[in-house]
């Protein structure tokens, strides 16, 4: 089992590599075993390391918070290619992201498609125009949910979606 | 993959709601606090999560609708999630499974696998098959996406055990 | 001290229950002196409530993303206007917020403008359309940090900002 | 009110870079990891932060512009705030009040007010009287913005004590 563990985890380190220059468009990440005071590889932490393109290399706490998001993607995805999950529920993790980064973000995606199903939740017009399928939730009546299903014109300015789509 | 949600009495939906989930990726949308994340923590409940403080609340009973303006609290939370079986990757043999939980105001629970009673752990335990557990990546939620980067390194290592 | 303290508190839920229904269109909301053991008044913690418009009182920790940061932008604002602080630098805070919201954000900041001065980070549009003045800080020459003052039509549909008008 | 920051060797700043606020609402845009962050650690370090980790370093000299392709690193971060004092509100009698931080590669720190040398103390308790601390709630970092409610009572009564 301590081979399979370091089997996994060379796996995911080719795969988050990969993934890490796809959705920075260069740059380079690993992920390195600590070393663990019983010398043991089944007790030693696990260290991301990353370094954004054009960037030097330097402590992790200091990337911005939209690199962050995208290293953790990377890694996130990079655990997906070598134990495909049928399905992934994201939950405005575009967050912290610009409009740039949301399209490598959704291009990457598209990559897993064919053996998982994405469920994003979002407040990007960006994320939105990307996605094969838009689902409205709204609260029409004070306090209770209902969900519509929502074109790409639908959804107005305000975030708030038209009503004349409820299905 | 997914087919449906059906939700009745979980949290903000107090009516029964069946959301339908095509393939691809589906962007769920909608104004702040209208009831996106809490389809989120449908699913994660439904799949077996228990911790009340996973799905937001401090009791399990907090998912039950607990009354609007207009409507009083309701008796029940249920939620239903069904799943495409064909390539049988669930193990469990029929083409669309179906994954049941019920808890009432009393604390009573019930859980059910193809309309047949069965426990919590029946249910973790067919999905723990397919790498999808509660505590593990295939569900992130609001504000967490960095908790890769936040976690310490020992707890990193957790994380990736579920996953090997 | 103990007078001070309780006098400054009553202010600002004052001043939080007002700006609560500014940012909300709606709802109530409180400040609440946790019992303390010692019964003293400065060794008790403080609470905070709230009830957003059309829903019932329920336990904070159910409330959506937007809700929260709405909320703790109304008690921030109510500190402001129990003292006045020159200037506010918001990173990013209207990351969780729908266009609806960050539309009632900007105008609750318009309030305290004659006494406050912002200095708001983001990467809403809708915020930056709201805003008195632009200013873009690009990374052209890798790894190098440099402003440039920025008109709304400069930023493109990907964040990116035109290189025409730099200062 | 802010006139002025001026930024030498800070961070991703490598050039010496003057950004002059206006009054009113200034919206700091740009692409992720472009600095917009490293402005605001700019901000709170000048104003007196004595915390490496506020500023998402783990030593205070991190702050130094530590290179690029085209650079080498810097041997000194400088940041200088210019604050307009025209209503007396810092209690300096000043219509300007230039604030100025410097940090060395070998830790070697020194603090202007005004052109003159003076101690980090000395910054600290001019805006402390104003109510700006690099503790309280004048800037609110990335990601930061609910802490009020993420806070315990304890610690939530302790940003209150601040702006009492
Ligand atoms: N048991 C319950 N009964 C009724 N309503 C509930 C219950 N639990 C939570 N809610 C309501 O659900 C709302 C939060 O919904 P949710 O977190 O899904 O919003 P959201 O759509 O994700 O919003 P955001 O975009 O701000 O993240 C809260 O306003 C809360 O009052
Ligand atoms: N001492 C330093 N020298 C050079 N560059 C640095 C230094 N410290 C941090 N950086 C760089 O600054 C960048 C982060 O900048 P910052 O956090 O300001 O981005 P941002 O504009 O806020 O982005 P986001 O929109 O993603 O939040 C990192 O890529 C980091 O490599
Ligand atoms: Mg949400
Ligand atoms: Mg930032």
């Amino acid at each position: 089992s301590r081979d399979i563990f370091v089997q996994t985890l060379n796996l995911v380190r080719g795969h988050f590599q990969e993934l890490y220059r796809s959705l920075f468009g260069g740059g380079e990440a690993d992920i390195i075993m600590e070393e663990s005071e019983t010398d043991d590889v089944l007790e030693c932490g696990i260290e991301i390391v990353a370094r954004p393109p054009g960037k030097q290399p330097r402590s992790m706490s200091l990337l911005s918070g939209g690199e962050r998001t995208m290293t953790c993607v990377a890694l996130l995805l990079a655990i997906f290619r070598s134990r495909p999950t049928p399905f992934c529920v994201l939950d405005e993790v575009d967050a912290a992201l610009d409009e740039a980064n949301i399209d490598r973000f959704v291009d990457v995606l598209r990559e897993f498609m064919s053996s998982t199903q994405f469920i994003v939740i979002t407040h990007s017009k960006r994320t939105m125009s990307c996605s094969d399928t838009l689902y409205g939730i709204t609260m029409q009546e004070s306090g209770i949910s209902k969900h519509v299903s929502v074109r790409f014109e639908d959804v107005s300015a305000d975030g708030q979606i038209r009503q004349s789509v409820q299905s | 993959m997914l087919k449906a949600l059906e939700l009745n009495g979980f949290k903000s939906f107090a009516d029964r709601t069946r959301l339908e989930f095509p393939s691809g990726i589906t962007a769920v949308v909608g104004p702040n606090g209208s009831g996106k994340s809490n389809v989120v923590d449908a699913i994660k409940w439904v799949l077996g999560s228990q911790s009340a403080k996973a799905l937001r609340g401090s009791e399990m009973t907090d998912v039950i609708f607990s009354g609007s303006r207009s409507r009083k609290q309701a008796n029940a939370a249920e939620v239903t999630l069904s799943f495409d079986n064909s390539a049988r990757i669930l193990d469990v043999d029929d083409e669309v499974v179906h994954v049941t939980r019920r808890v009432l105001r009393s604390g009573e629970a019930e859980y059910l696998l193809n309309r047949e009673v069965c426990r919590l752990r029946d249910i973790r335990e067919i999905f723990a098959g397919i790498g999808v557990t509660t505590g593990a990546y295939s569900i992130i939620e609001q504000g967490k996406v960095d908790a890769l980067l936040q976690s310490s390194p020992k707890e990193r290592r957790l994380i990736f055990e579920e996953a090997a």
